[in-house]
């Protein structure tokens, strides 16, 4: 899933 | 989280501290550029709107409001209360040239083509040059006060800081975000030279001045 990048970094 | 990402968010706050600080104390936004300010409020908007919609941790929210009301009370500063001491006639960077490529990119290179990612992808973009009309106006001047280095260190360590954050949690985790790790590179290597005379200069208790 190209979408799949870490989410919790600001 | 691991301890390079917390220093670097914390140094990400202490910038922001550094530069309120900075305007409060000397009631003046001398010396900084509001173009660039005016960039952070652009990046901050698009990246974390997903407050709304994303719970990550209270943390993450927390920093994600902070960063918002910041910058937007930074850019209210500068515009209302100290604006007669805000000269726009030395921030004078196009800011077209750095917003109309980081719509381009954005479109091009994103994890999802829909709307939030793309803006997500811009505001990475937008972040790792933002700071060039900061550093832009620097050159022009040719000096800094002490105070106005400072934050622009805090700010350049932040992103610095990534990059082992990265290289961390690729060996620990598997997880690459190659659009973060090239933008966030670029970022860093555009306040190579200002360290260089930081570091030598303005950390020996000398003036920031640049060579004529």
């Amino acid at each position: 899933n190209p979408a799949d990048r870490p989410k919790d970094e600001l | 989280m691991n301890l390079f990402r917390l220093l670097g968010d914390l140094s990400h706050l202490a910038s922001i501290l550094v530069l309120l600080h900075k305007i409060q104390t000397s009631r003046s936004c001398r010396g900084i550029s509001f173009k660039t300010q005016a960039l952070y409020v652009a990046v901050f908007v698009a990246r974390y709107l997903d407050l709304f919609w994303r719970y990550i941790s209270l943390y993450n929210s927390a920093m994600k409001v902070f960063f918002i009301g910041s910058s937007c009370y930074i850019l209210y500063l500068m515009k209302y209360r100290y604006r007669p001491t805000n000269d726009p006639s030395i921030d004078t960077f196009r800011i077209e040239y750095l917003l109309v490529p980081c719509a381009i990119l954005s479109l091009i290179f994103n994890y999802n083509f829909m709307p939030t990612e793309i803006l997500w992808s811009f505001s990475i973009f937008l972040e790792s040059v933002a700071i060039l009309p900061q550093l832009f106006m620097l050159q022009r001047t040719g000096e800094a006060e002490a105070i106005t280095t400072h934050y622009l260190a805090a700010l350049g360590i932040y992103r610095a800081l990534y990059i082992p954050n990265w290289i961390y949690r690729y060996f620990t985790e598997g997880v690459i975000d190659p659009i973060a790790v090239t933008a966030g590179i670029v970022q860093t290597g555009l306040y190579l030279d200002f360290f260089y005379v930081y570091f030598t200069k303005v950390l020996q208790g000398q003036k920031f001045e640049l060579p004529a």
